[in-house]
């Protein structure tokens, strides 16, 4: 119904307010409805980095963009937490300190969400209890290796066979 | 709900019966180029009832079953099973079975044919399940599974009950899981919310709200 | 050819006078996200001629133009200039001169206008450069500029002079540069050319033949 | 003309199966007109990495497909050198014995074609005699810090106003 869409979306922006600026480290985050006349309006993202002025989210970069997709997949989340959550080399397109803010999110966010994160970069790894490690020693076939540490540290001591 | 288990076999390039473990906190999977890390995520998807081919990167649904390598041949079914903790509602829904039974494809849901003798249409033929499955059904668990035949048949289970695939959407409405869910962001598409329409975005809310 | 400085100003984050100088080996540009990388990317796509704003990730050609920000006011033209080191046939055809003139929008190439008097078209306005520019052309070396003013009005030069679009395409033909070139990879867009379709692929051979 | 096409198309199919085999370390990469019986017909591209099936180029990875695409792209330079080449986070997707062949690839042509690459990852910095920083000390401002060191090492003693 459109009250309860109505209140979801003033939710879900108040949310998103709040983790653009943890992930962007300040500046604005907001959705808009493109019509605010039409009950069936959609709806236009504004984002405004810090120090930057406000612009269509177009012209960001490729990090900008990815972070600007997290904070509102967060925000949706606080809202209707989701049993799990799968996200496949988002951290791809982050610098060394965004991929620090984006694992600090995740890790706060682990206690309602459990988060399935595919990734290369060893910084994200460090902040997951467990890990698979997916090898194809024979040829065209994939097999799993499972490596559970309780603390980060203990990842360098992954057996051989499974370090990548 | 909370993900316990996720098994496959014969899906994409997991050709032996695979099993993933999940505990309460977040899980990497780590691995080269190439070794099959997004097809895990693929097979979640496929199992939580995804039906284009291509949002599983390929080209027909063939492309989904192991089709083999230099030293092994192809398989000829690709089976997901999904067990997810849910201590409260569905226990009443879907009576836990000791084994699961292959069901003609087709049939009704698991709770109408436990009540009712279901009509066999013409052309009804059991299918054997290819390996004998070794999924065990305890209290408070639910398990989702999904099969697909070179044949092009496909088969929905929950708790090893046939079922439609309209019963597994119904027990995930609105939890924001279910294909295209905004809880799955594929390999290379975290931007896709901010170039989509906007009326697309505006059913992302729609469904969380 | 061989790509020897690009100087930008008022293009996208470039606010000031930007120059890079390039030898023979290959150059890393790095930095934080959205510092300005794949906007130096664009700055280089942009001169070579590329027409339409989506390819530079804005919605109009002024998002091209710095825009300004908390601290600075948006500027009115952006330009950028790619010298190019090339000993051989270029020289006869563009005569080196020691400054550039502005010359109205519109006219006809270099060469022609060197050759024999351009009819005035109504309404032709000389527009005075922004800022005086600081080219300086030598021997074996070609300068390539393109201007674009808020009004919507853009320029093109070679070495100083006022030329149209196709006389920056005629110096490339053939060397895989110029817009939506093979050349230059955008951010994301890699595996563009294996989704694309057979006979985009087969435009590519063709260029490159 | 149709003599030269096919000339340039055969040519670069050539390179095309020794780049595949030199970026994935083995396997079979080809081009293939879709209909041999039609001059004007479009290309497919065929792709099998070491020890799996020949298959569908969708069906391949996030990093095959740039490796693919990579290899392709230096295909066409061994035949028509451009005189630069712009490669924007192309090593993104790649795990670490990737980029060292992707790496070593760049180098090797580095002789015929002058490379522009924007990176964050420092296993590619490290074969680049240049190396632009910009920076956004003033929010929204593009600056330039440029560090030229002739040799890789150098690289661990840039000044501390260009370290990102
Ligand atoms: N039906 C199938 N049978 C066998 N192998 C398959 C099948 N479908 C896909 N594959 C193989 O799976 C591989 C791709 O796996 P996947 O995309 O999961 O890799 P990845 O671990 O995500 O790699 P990256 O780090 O590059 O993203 C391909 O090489 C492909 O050959
Ligand atoms: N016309 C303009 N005026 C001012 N700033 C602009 C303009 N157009 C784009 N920008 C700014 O440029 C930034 C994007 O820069 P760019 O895409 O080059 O970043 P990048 O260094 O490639 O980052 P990443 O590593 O994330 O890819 C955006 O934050 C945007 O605000
Ligand atoms: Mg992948
Ligand atoms: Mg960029």
């Amino acid at each position: 119904s459109r009250r309860q869409f109505l209140e979801a979306f003033q939710a879900i922006n108040a949310n998103f307010a709040e983790t653009f600026r943890t992930l962007f480290g300040g500046g604005v985050g907001a959705m808009r409805l493109s019509d605010e006349s039409d009950p069936e309006s959609g709806i236009d993202l504004v984002a405004q980095p810090p120090g930057k002025r406000l612009q269509n989210v177009l012209l960001l970069s490729g990090g900008e963009k990815a972070l600007v997709a997290l904070a509102l997949l967060i925000a949706i989340f606080r809202y209707t937490p989701s049993p799990f959550c799968i996200l496949d080399e988002v951290d791809a397109p982050l610098d060394d300190s965004n991929v620090e803010r984006f694992t600090r999110m995740i890790r706060a966010m682990s206690q309602t969400t459990q988060f399935i994160l595919m990734t290369h970069n060893k910084r994200t790894m460090e902040i997951c209890p467990l890990m698979y490690g997916v090898t194809m020693e024979e040829p065209g076939v994939s097999k799993l290796v499972s490596v559970r540490f309780e603390t980060p540290q203990d990842a360098d001591e992954l057996p051989a066979a499974a370090s990548f | 709900f909370k993900l316990k288990r996720v098994e496959l076999i014969g899906f994409k390039s997991f050709a032996d019966r695979t099993r993933l473990e999940f505990g309460s906190g977040t899980a990497a999977v780590v691995g080269p180029n190439g070794c099959g890390k997004s097809n895990l995520g693929d097979a979640i998807n496929w199992v939580l009832g995804e039906q284009s081919p291509r949002s599983l990167r390929g080209d027909r649904m063939a492309d989904l079953i192991f089709n083999g390598t230099r030293l092994r041949p192809a398989t000829s079914m690709a089976e997901v099973s999904l067990t997810l903790l849910d201590a409260t509602a569905l226990e009443a829904k879907h009576p836990v079975r000791a084994i699961p039974i292959a069901v003609p494809a087709g049939t009704t849901s698991a709770a109408e044919s436990a009540g009712a003798a279901t009509e066999v249409e013409d052309g009804d033929v059991p299918v054997a399940p290819q390996v004998p499955s070794r999924l065990h059904f305890r209290d408070g668990e639910i398990v989702i599974t999904r099969r697909l035949f070179r044949s092009g048949e496909s088969e929905y289970l929950i708790n090893g009950d046939a079922c439609r695939l309209r019963d597994i959407q119904d027990l995930f409405m609105g939890t924001g899981l279910g294909p295209d869910s905004y809880a799955i962001i594929e390999q290379g598409r975290i931007g896709q919310i901010l170039s989509s329409k906007p009326s697309d975005r505006r059913s992302i809310i729609e469904e969380a709200a």
